[in-house]
């Protein structure tokens, strides 16, 4: 399953 | 990536970069909390453990390498060069900051996302990073008048949180399954705490005055 995007942010 | 994260961010090293230029410039750190800047390196520290794990770009991984390196420098500078740390304000900087430590800690035991590990740290540093500017705060407050530079910094370190829940509005109504409730209550609580340094330090630019936060 996909990373959830949200850690994607600083 | 959107135009309120990018300003956001930008708006993020800005504040490092003017505390890092007053720091320098003026040889010292009066004015300047450094719990707070303890309280935001264990924040980035906790929040950023995923760097050697989780790649997500190469703009990723360098700001979070420019924050966790910019912030732990200004700590080493404030507590070993010795210089600068003569002019650091320990008889004003005396917030108990290891009460937002544990209180932080304590709340992400108890609110996360998953009960694992590195959910626990990024909730952690969520929590954290609302209140650090609390001890920046009360020392301003005590401090009296506020050096243009200090004044800016705090300024910026505000307006960036600001900025990120804009992003966090624009991607729920963009993104279909977005949702970051903690990020998001958590922000709106930063971004609150500095409600009345905002409005004061519109006063003081809109009067052309010194800022002077009330005791």
């Amino acid at each position: 399953k996909k990373k959830t995007s949200f850690k994607d942010e600083l | 990536m959107n135009i309120f994260r990018f300003a956001g961010d930008m708006t993020h090293l800005i504040s490092i970069l003017v505390l890092l230029l007053k720091i320098y410039a003026t040889k010292s750190c009066s004015g300047i909390s450094r719990k707070t800047q303890e309280l935001y390196a264990l924040v980035f520290l906790a929040r950023y453990v995923d760097i050697f794990t989780e790649f997500i770009s190469v703009y990723n991984t360098i700001m979070k390498i420019v924050f966790i390196a910019s912030t732990l420098a200004i700590v080493w500078c404030m507590r070993g060069h010795r210089v600068v740390r003569r002019s650091y304000d320990k008889e004003l900087d005396t917030f108990r900051h290891y009460f937002l430590i544990a209180a932080s800690l304590v709340l992400a035991l108890l609110v996360h996302e998953k009960f694992t590990f590195q959910e626990i740290l990024w909730a952690f540093s969520i929590y954290l990073e609302a209140v650090a500017i609390l001890p920046q705060l009360v020392l301003l407050q005590r401090s009296g008048n506020v050096d243009n530079l200090t004044g800016q910094y705090v300024f910026f370190l505000g307006a960036y949180r600001g900025l990120y829940i804009l992003n966090w509005i624009y991607r729920y109504f963009t993104e279909p399954h977005f949702s970051r409730w903690i990020a998001c209550v958590s922000g709106l609580v930063q971004t609150a705490l500095y409600a009345d340094f905002f409005y004061y330090y519109f006063l003081s630019w809109k009067n052309n005055a010194k800022l002077k936060l009330p005791a």
